[in-house]
Protein backbone atom coordinates (compact mmCIF):
# COMPACT_ATOMS: atom_id res chain seq x y z
CA UNK A 1 0.00 0.00 0.00
CA UNK A 2 0.90 3.39 -0.26
CA UNK A 3 3.37 4.93 2.54
CA UNK A 4 1.73 8.09 3.23
CA UNK A 5 3.19 10.71 6.03
CA UNK A 6 0.41 13.20 6.07
CA UNK A 7 -2.28 14.00 3.80
CA UNK A 8 -0.57 16.47 1.93
CA UNK A 9 1.59 13.32 0.59
CA UNK A 10 -1.22 11.62 -0.45
CA UNK A 11 -1.81 11.38 -4.27
CA UNK A 12 -5.34 12.50 -4.88
CA UNK A 13 -4.87 12.38 -8.79
CA UNK A 14 -4.92 8.64 -8.22
CA UNK A 15 -7.37 6.24 -7.44
CA UNK A 16 -7.01 4.37 -4.05
CA UNK A 17 -7.90 1.20 -2.15
CA UNK A 18 -10.33 0.53 0.88
CA UNK A 19 -7.11 0.43 2.96
CA UNK A 20 -5.70 3.43 1.90
CA UNK A 21 -8.45 5.66 2.03
CA UNK A 22 -9.19 4.18 5.48
CA UNK A 23 -5.28 5.32 6.50
CA UNK A 24 -6.44 8.50 4.92
CA UNK A 25 -9.06 9.47 6.86
CA UNK A 26 -7.57 8.48 10.55
CA UNK A 27 -4.52 10.67 9.29
CA UNK A 28 -6.95 13.79 8.64
CA UNK A 29 -8.70 12.98 11.64
CA UNK A 30 -5.34 13.23 13.97
CA UNK A 31 -4.19 16.62 11.99
CA UNK A 32 -7.24 18.29 12.03
CA UNK A 33 -8.45 16.64 15.34
CA UNK A 34 -10.37 19.85 16.67
CA UNK A 35 -12.67 20.34 13.46
CA UNK A 36 -12.09 16.45 11.81
CA UNK A 37 -14.14 13.01 13.75
CA UNK A 38 -14.81 9.44 12.55
CA UNK A 39 -17.94 7.99 13.32
CA UNK A 40 -18.93 4.12 12.81
CA UNK A 41 -22.14 4.25 12.05
CA UNK A 42 -22.48 0.41 11.39
CA UNK A 43 -21.03 -2.65 9.44
CA UNK A 44 -21.13 -3.86 6.23
CA UNK A 45 -22.95 -7.29 5.45
CA UNK A 46 -19.15 -8.88 5.13
CA UNK A 47 -17.87 -7.11 8.15
CA UNK A 48 -16.41 -4.25 7.44
CA UNK A 49 -17.18 -1.52 9.25
CA UNK A 50 -18.83 1.99 8.13
CA UNK A 51 -17.58 5.19 8.46
CA UNK A 52 -18.33 8.92 8.05
CA UNK A 53 -16.30 11.91 8.86
CA UNK A 54 -17.49 14.68 10.58
CA UNK A 55 -16.64 17.96 10.40
CA UNK A 56 -17.87 20.37 12.93
CA UNK A 57 -16.96 23.49 15.14
CA UNK A 58 -19.06 22.31 18.47
CA UNK A 59 -22.64 22.16 19.13
CA UNK A 60 -24.98 19.38 19.07
CA UNK A 61 -26.36 18.01 16.56
CA UNK A 62 -25.94 21.58 14.39
CA UNK A 63 -28.20 21.77 10.99
CA UNK A 64 -25.93 19.72 9.09
CA UNK A 65 -25.10 19.00 5.27
CA UNK A 66 -24.49 15.31 3.96
CA UNK A 67 -22.52 14.03 1.12
CA UNK A 68 -22.17 10.32 0.39
CA UNK A 69 -19.90 8.87 -2.38
CA UNK A 70 -19.85 5.17 -3.88
CA UNK A 71 -22.94 3.76 -3.37
CA UNK A 72 -22.46 2.15 -6.66
CA UNK A 73 -18.66 0.73 -5.92
CA UNK A 74 -17.48 0.64 -9.50
CA UNK A 75 -18.21 4.58 -9.83
CA UNK A 76 -14.70 5.02 -8.75
CA UNK A 77 -14.14 9.03 -9.63
CA UNK A 78 -16.53 9.33 -7.26
CA UNK A 79 -14.78 7.71 -4.01
CA UNK A 80 -12.04 10.01 -5.23
CA UNK A 81 -13.71 13.09 -5.60
CA UNK A 82 -15.21 12.36 -2.00
CA UNK A 83 -11.78 12.12 -0.47
CA UNK A 84 -10.89 15.98 -2.49
CA UNK A 85 -13.59 17.17 -1.60
CA UNK A 86 -13.28 16.23 2.34
CA UNK A 87 -9.40 17.25 2.12
CA UNK A 88 -10.44 20.79 0.59
CA UNK A 89 -13.13 21.80 3.38
CA UNK A 90 -10.54 20.43 6.11
CA UNK A 91 -7.86 23.17 4.27
CA UNK A 92 -10.11 25.69 3.85
CA UNK A 93 -11.63 26.27 7.20
CA UNK A 94 -10.39 29.09 9.07
CA UNK A 95 -8.84 30.35 5.35
CA UNK A 96 -12.02 30.48 3.06
CA UNK A 97 -14.86 32.96 3.99
CA UNK A 98 -17.47 30.78 3.11
CA UNK A 99 -16.41 27.53 4.42
CA UNK A 100 -15.38 28.63 7.49
CA UNK A 101 -18.84 30.77 8.24
CA UNK A 102 -21.02 27.55 7.30
CA UNK A 103 -18.46 25.35 9.42
CA UNK A 104 -19.52 27.74 12.45
CA UNK A 105 -22.84 27.27 12.41
CA UNK A 106 -23.97 24.14 10.59
CA UNK A 107 -21.72 20.42 10.22
CA UNK A 108 -20.78 18.65 7.66
CA UNK A 109 -20.88 14.65 6.98
CA UNK A 110 -19.43 13.15 4.24
CA UNK A 111 -19.27 9.12 3.93
CA UNK A 112 -16.47 8.40 1.44
CA UNK A 113 -16.79 4.83 0.97
CA UNK A 114 -20.70 4.35 0.95
CA UNK A 115 -20.61 0.80 -0.26
CA UNK A 116 -16.83 -0.75 0.98
CA UNK A 117 -17.53 -4.44 0.36
CA UNK A 118 -18.69 -3.72 -2.85
CA UNK A 119 -15.37 -1.19 -3.17
CA UNK A 120 -13.18 -4.03 -2.05
CA UNK A 121 -14.53 -6.53 -4.81
CA UNK A 122 -13.80 -4.24 -7.50
CA UNK A 123 -10.87 -3.64 -6.59
CA UNK A 124 -9.79 -7.55 -5.72
CA UNK A 125 -12.03 -9.56 -8.08
CA UNK A 126 -14.78 -7.64 -10.32
CA UNK A 127 -13.69 -4.06 -11.42
CA UNK A 128 -17.20 -3.65 -12.89
CA UNK A 129 -19.15 -4.57 -9.47
CA UNK A 130 -22.05 -2.24 -8.61
CA UNK A 131 -24.13 -4.13 -5.93
CA UNK A 132 -23.38 -4.58 -2.12
CA UNK A 133 -22.08 -8.37 -1.48
CA UNK A 134 -25.04 -9.65 0.59
CA UNK A 135 -25.96 -13.21 -0.63
CA UNK A 136 -29.91 -13.85 -1.67
CA UNK A 137 -31.57 -16.71 -0.39
CA UNK A 138 -32.62 -18.59 -3.13
CA UNK A 139 -30.51 -17.25 -5.99
CA UNK A 140 -26.60 -17.73 -6.81
CA UNK A 141 -26.67 -14.03 -7.53
CA UNK A 142 -25.04 -12.03 -5.18
CA UNK A 143 -25.72 -8.45 -4.14
CA UNK A 144 -28.36 -5.50 -3.78
CA UNK A 145 -28.71 -1.99 -6.02
CA UNK A 146 -27.93 -0.33 -2.76
CA UNK A 147 -29.74 2.90 -4.81
CA UNK A 148 -33.40 0.95 -5.32
CA UNK A 149 -33.17 -0.49 -1.21
CA UNK A 150 -34.88 2.82 0.23
CA UNK A 151 -38.48 2.94 1.95
CA UNK A 152 -39.36 5.67 -0.88
CA UNK A 153 -41.94 3.80 -3.76
CA UNK A 154 -39.98 0.58 -2.70
CA UNK A 155 -40.52 -2.33 -4.44
CA UNK A 156 -42.34 -0.24 -7.31
CA UNK A 157 -41.73 0.18 -11.01
CA UNK A 158 -37.88 0.78 -12.00
CA UNK A 159 -36.34 -1.21 -9.80
CA UNK A 160 -35.65 -5.28 -10.49
CA UNK A 161 -36.93 -8.29 -8.41
CA UNK A 162 -34.41 -10.37 -9.99
CA UNK A 163 -31.29 -11.34 -7.92
CA UNK A 164 -29.32 -11.65 -10.78
CA UNK A 165 -30.21 -8.12 -11.86
CA UNK A 166 -27.87 -4.80 -11.86
CA UNK A 167 -31.22 -2.63 -10.27
CA UNK A 168 -32.55 -5.77 -7.87
CA UNK A 169 -33.80 -3.84 -5.24
CA UNK A 170 -33.49 -6.75 -2.08
CA UNK A 171 -36.10 -8.80 -0.49
CA UNK A 172 -37.60 -5.82 1.58
CA UNK A 173 -36.99 -1.64 2.02
CA UNK A 174 -33.68 -0.96 4.47
CA UNK A 175 -31.86 -4.81 3.82
CA UNK A 176 -28.83 -3.48 2.98
CA UNK A 177 -26.67 -2.77 6.13
CA UNK A 178 -25.33 -0.17 3.54
CA UNK A 179 -28.87 1.54 3.53
CA UNK A 180 -30.04 0.92 6.91
CA UNK A 181 -26.66 2.44 8.63
CA UNK A 182 -27.35 5.54 7.01
CA UNK A 183 -31.40 5.48 7.34
CA UNK A 184 -30.35 5.36 10.93
CA UNK A 185 -28.11 7.80 11.45
CA UNK A 186 -29.91 10.43 9.43
CA UNK A 187 -33.52 9.53 11.97
CA UNK A 188 -31.00 10.10 15.15
CA UNK A 189 -30.05 13.14 14.21
CA UNK A 190 -32.87 14.88 13.16
CA UNK A 191 -31.18 17.98 11.57
CA UNK A 192 -30.23 17.19 7.99
CA UNK A 193 -31.08 20.05 6.07
CA UNK A 194 -29.43 19.08 2.26
CA UNK A 195 -28.51 15.46 1.57
CA UNK A 196 -26.42 15.30 -1.41
CA UNK A 197 -25.58 11.49 -3.10
CA UNK A 198 -22.96 11.38 -5.62
CA UNK A 199 -22.52 8.46 -8.43
CA UNK A 200 -21.42 8.79 -11.78
CA UNK A 201 -21.06 8.99 -14.75
CA UNK A 202 -23.60 10.89 -17.86
CA UNK A 203 -23.61 14.77 -16.13
CA UNK A 204 -26.91 15.06 -14.59
CA UNK A 205 -27.57 17.50 -11.36
CA UNK A 206 -31.75 15.28 -9.96
CA UNK A 207 -33.97 16.09 -7.43
CA UNK A 208 -36.51 14.06 -6.09
CA UNK A 209 -38.82 12.24 -7.17
CA UNK A 210 -37.45 9.04 -8.93
CA UNK A 211 -40.39 6.72 -8.03
CA UNK A 212 -43.34 8.89 -9.13
CA UNK A 213 -44.41 11.50 -11.68
CA UNK A 214 -45.95 13.74 -8.84
CA UNK A 215 -43.56 16.66 -8.44
CA UNK A 216 -41.74 17.58 -5.18
CA UNK A 217 -43.63 20.13 -2.97
CA UNK A 218 -40.76 22.44 -3.47
CA UNK A 219 -40.17 21.44 -7.18
CA UNK A 220 -39.72 24.84 -8.78
CA UNK A 221 -36.79 26.43 -5.61
CA UNK A 222 -35.05 22.96 -6.21
CA UNK A 223 -34.97 23.54 -9.96
CA UNK A 224 -33.74 26.94 -9.79
CA UNK A 225 -31.05 25.93 -7.49
CA UNK A 226 -30.34 22.98 -9.77
CA UNK A 227 -29.41 25.27 -12.34
CA UNK A 228 -27.51 28.02 -10.27
CA UNK A 229 -25.63 24.91 -9.42
CA UNK A 230 -24.72 23.66 -12.79
CA UNK A 231 -24.17 26.99 -13.82
CA UNK A 232 -21.06 26.85 -11.05
CA UNK A 233 -19.91 23.94 -12.21
CA UNK A 234 -19.40 25.17 -15.65
CA UNK A 235 -17.45 27.87 -14.85
CA UNK A 236 -14.20 26.03 -14.55
CA UNK A 237 -14.18 23.99 -17.59
CA UNK A 238 -17.23 24.10 -19.10
CA UNK A 239 -18.75 21.58 -18.19
CA UNK A 240 -22.49 20.56 -19.20
CA UNK A 241 -24.72 19.25 -17.54
CA UNK A 242 -28.72 18.39 -17.51
CA UNK A 243 -30.83 19.12 -14.72
CA UNK A 244 -34.51 18.12 -13.49
CA UNK A 245 -36.63 15.21 -11.56
CA UNK A 246 -35.03 11.98 -11.69
CA UNK A 247 -38.47 10.32 -13.14
CA UNK A 248 -38.54 12.98 -16.03
CA UNK A 249 -34.29 13.46 -16.73
CA UNK A 250 -33.40 9.91 -16.63
CA UNK A 251 -36.39 7.26 -15.93
CA UNK A 252 -38.39 6.03 -13.26
CA UNK A 253 -36.61 4.17 -10.55
CA UNK A 254 -38.07 3.68 -7.30
CA UNK A 255 -36.54 2.73 -3.56
CA UNK A 256 -34.09 5.64 -4.16
CA UNK A 257 -31.39 7.52 -2.01
CA UNK A 258 -32.94 10.96 -2.12
CA UNK A 259 -36.61 10.68 -2.80
CA UNK A 260 -36.47 9.02 1.15
CA UNK A 261 -34.36 12.26 2.17
CA UNK A 262 -36.66 14.03 0.73
CA UNK A 263 -40.01 12.33 2.61
CA UNK A 264 -37.75 12.80 5.25
CA UNK A 265 -38.07 16.58 5.72
CA UNK A 266 -34.44 17.34 3.66
CA UNK A 267 -35.62 19.38 0.92
CA UNK A 268 -32.05 20.55 -0.25
CA UNK A 269 -32.16 16.42 -1.44
CA UNK A 270 -29.80 16.42 -5.03
CA UNK A 271 -27.98 12.81 -6.92
CA UNK A 272 -25.44 13.84 -9.00
CA UNK A 273 -23.64 11.96 -11.84
CA UNK A 274 -20.63 12.98 -12.63
CA UNK A 275 -18.32 13.18 -15.52
CA UNK A 276 -18.15 11.45 -18.60
CA UNK A 277 -15.81 12.26 -21.46
CA UNK A 278 -17.60 9.57 -23.86
CA UNK A 279 -14.95 7.26 -24.13
CA UNK A 280 -14.25 5.37 -20.83
CA UNK A 281 -17.70 5.13 -18.74
CA UNK A 282 -16.87 4.27 -15.11
CA UNK A 283 -13.35 3.65 -15.68
CA UNK A 284 -12.46 7.34 -16.53
CA UNK A 285 -8.54 7.97 -16.21
CA UNK A 286 -7.06 8.92 -13.14
CA UNK A 287 -6.34 12.39 -14.36
CA UNK A 288 -9.70 13.97 -14.64
CA UNK A 289 -10.37 12.90 -11.15
CA UNK A 290 -9.23 16.30 -9.65
CA UNK A 291 -11.10 18.40 -12.06
CA UNK A 292 -14.62 16.14 -11.68
CA UNK A 293 -13.91 17.24 -7.72
CA UNK A 294 -13.20 20.84 -8.46
CA UNK A 295 -15.87 21.14 -10.71
CA UNK A 296 -18.70 19.52 -8.54
CA UNK A 297 -17.06 21.77 -5.72
CA UNK A 298 -18.28 24.68 -7.04
CA UNK A 299 -22.32 22.99 -7.63
CA UNK A 300 -21.95 21.49 -4.28
CA UNK A 301 -20.74 25.18 -2.65
CA UNK A 302 -23.84 26.61 -4.72
CA UNK A 303 -26.24 23.84 -2.73
CA UNK A 304 -24.60 24.15 0.82
CA UNK A 305 -24.53 28.58 0.16
CA UNK A 306 -28.38 28.34 -0.27
CA UNK A 307 -28.64 25.97 2.55
CA UNK A 308 -26.76 28.10 4.89
CA UNK A 309 -29.27 30.85 3.60
CA UNK A 310 -32.64 29.24 3.68
CA UNK A 311 -33.20 28.13 6.74
CA UNK A 312 -35.81 26.04 7.65
CA UNK B 1 -10.62 -12.40 -10.88
CA UNK B 2 -13.04 -11.60 -13.14
CA UNK B 3 -11.56 -10.62 -16.58
CA UNK B 4 -13.33 -9.15 -19.78
CA UNK B 5 -11.38 -10.05 -22.70
CA UNK B 6 -13.30 -8.78 -25.62
CA UNK B 7 -15.82 -7.54 -24.18
CA UNK B 8 -16.77 -4.20 -25.55
CA UNK B 9 -18.64 -0.83 -24.70
CA UNK B 10 -20.96 -0.06 -27.44
CA UNK B 11 -22.23 3.77 -27.47
CA UNK B 12 -25.82 3.73 -28.98
CA UNK B 13 -27.27 6.04 -30.65
CA UNK B 14 -31.36 6.03 -30.95
CA UNK B 15 -33.54 8.20 -33.42
CA UNK B 16 -36.96 7.52 -31.96
CA UNK B 17 -39.05 6.06 -29.04
CA UNK B 18 -39.57 2.96 -31.03
CA UNK B 19 -35.58 2.21 -31.26
CA UNK B 20 -35.45 3.38 -27.77
CA UNK B 21 -38.19 1.06 -27.00
CA UNK B 22 -36.09 -2.42 -29.16
CA UNK B 23 -33.20 -1.34 -26.40
CA UNK B 24 -35.36 -1.69 -23.07
CA UNK B 25 -36.25 -5.45 -24.84
CA UNK B 26 -32.67 -6.16 -25.49
CA UNK B 27 -32.47 -5.02 -21.62
CA UNK B 28 -35.06 -8.18 -20.90
CA UNK B 29 -32.53 -10.67 -22.47
CA UNK B 30 -30.76 -11.83 -19.45
CA UNK B 31 -29.05 -14.59 -21.32
CA UNK B 32 -27.01 -12.14 -23.15
CA UNK B 33 -25.83 -10.50 -19.64
CA UNK B 34 -25.84 -7.77 -20.91
CA UNK B 35 -24.98 -4.49 -18.45
CA UNK B 36 -26.35 -1.13 -19.50
CA UNK B 37 -23.73 1.57 -17.96
CA UNK B 38 -26.44 4.04 -19.70
CA UNK B 39 -30.12 2.83 -20.01
CA UNK B 40 -31.90 3.48 -22.51
CA UNK B 41 -33.94 6.83 -22.19
CA UNK B 42 -34.39 9.41 -24.41
CA UNK B 43 -33.30 9.63 -28.60
CA UNK B 44 -30.97 12.60 -27.77
CA UNK B 45 -29.06 10.22 -25.26
CA UNK B 46 -26.99 7.61 -26.20
CA UNK B 47 -27.02 4.39 -24.43
CA UNK B 48 -23.96 2.90 -23.33
CA UNK B 49 -23.80 -1.30 -22.96
CA UNK B 50 -21.41 -3.33 -22.00
CA UNK B 51 -21.44 -6.38 -23.76
CA UNK B 52 -19.59 -9.55 -23.10
CA UNK B 53 -17.65 -11.17 -25.99
CA UNK B 54 -20.14 -14.39 -26.18
CA UNK B 55 -22.72 -12.05 -27.02
CA UNK B 56 -20.79 -9.26 -29.30
CA UNK B 57 -22.76 -11.01 -32.70
CA UNK B 58 -25.95 -11.38 -30.99
CA UNK B 59 -26.07 -7.86 -30.15
CA UNK B 60 -24.81 -6.77 -33.32
CA UNK B 61 -26.93 -8.53 -35.41
CA UNK B 62 -30.08 -7.24 -33.42
CA UNK B 63 -28.93 -3.89 -33.73
CA UNK B 64 -28.04 -3.23 -37.65
CA UNK B 65 -31.43 -5.73 -38.06
CA UNK B 66 -33.51 -2.64 -36.87
CA UNK B 67 -31.04 0.04 -38.31
CA UNK B 68 -29.90 1.00 -34.73
CA UNK B 69 -26.39 3.12 -35.07
CA UNK B 70 -24.14 2.20 -32.69
CA UNK B 71 -20.05 2.75 -32.28
CA UNK B 72 -17.49 1.16 -30.38
CA UNK B 73 -17.15 3.47 -27.42
CA UNK B 74 -14.26 0.98 -25.70
CA UNK B 75 -13.09 -1.93 -28.12
CA UNK B 76 -11.67 -4.13 -25.47
CA UNK B 77 -12.54 -4.11 -21.84
CA UNK B 78 -9.80 -5.44 -20.46
CA UNK B 79 -7.33 -3.36 -21.56
CA UNK B 80 -8.77 -0.39 -19.85
CA UNK B 81 -9.25 -1.95 -16.85
CA UNK B 82 -5.34 -3.04 -17.30
CA UNK B 83 -4.20 0.37 -18.16
CA UNK B 84 -6.15 1.37 -15.08
CA UNK B 85 -4.05 -1.26 -12.92
CA UNK B 86 -1.17 -0.11 -14.52
CA UNK B 87 -1.31 3.51 -13.61
CA UNK B 88 -2.39 3.00 -10.13
CA UNK B 89 0.94 0.85 -9.25
CA UNK B 90 2.75 3.67 -10.93
CA UNK B 91 1.65 6.34 -8.93
CA UNK B 92 2.22 4.56 -6.06
CA UNK B 93 5.68 3.86 -7.11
Amino acid sequence: TEQMRNTNSFNYASYHTLDEIYSWMDMLVSEQSNLVSKIHIGSTFENRPIYILKFSTGGTKRPAIWIDTGIHSREWVTQASGIWMAKKIATDYGKDAFITSILNEMDIFIEIVTNPDGFYFTHTKNRMWRKTRSTNSGSSCVGVDPNRNWDAGFGGAGASSNPCSETYRGPRANSESEVKSIVDFVKSHGNFKAFISIHSYSQMLLYPYGYTKTPAADQQELDNLAKKAIDALSTLYGTSYRYGSIINTIYQASGGTIDWTYNQGIKYSYTFELRDTGRYGFILPANQIIPTAQETWLAIKTIMEHTYNNPY
Amino acid sequence: QKIFVGDQVLRIATKDVEQITLLKDLEELEHLELDFWKGPTHPDFPTDVHVPFASLQAVKVFLESNNIQYSIMIENLQSIVEEEKIQISRSRS
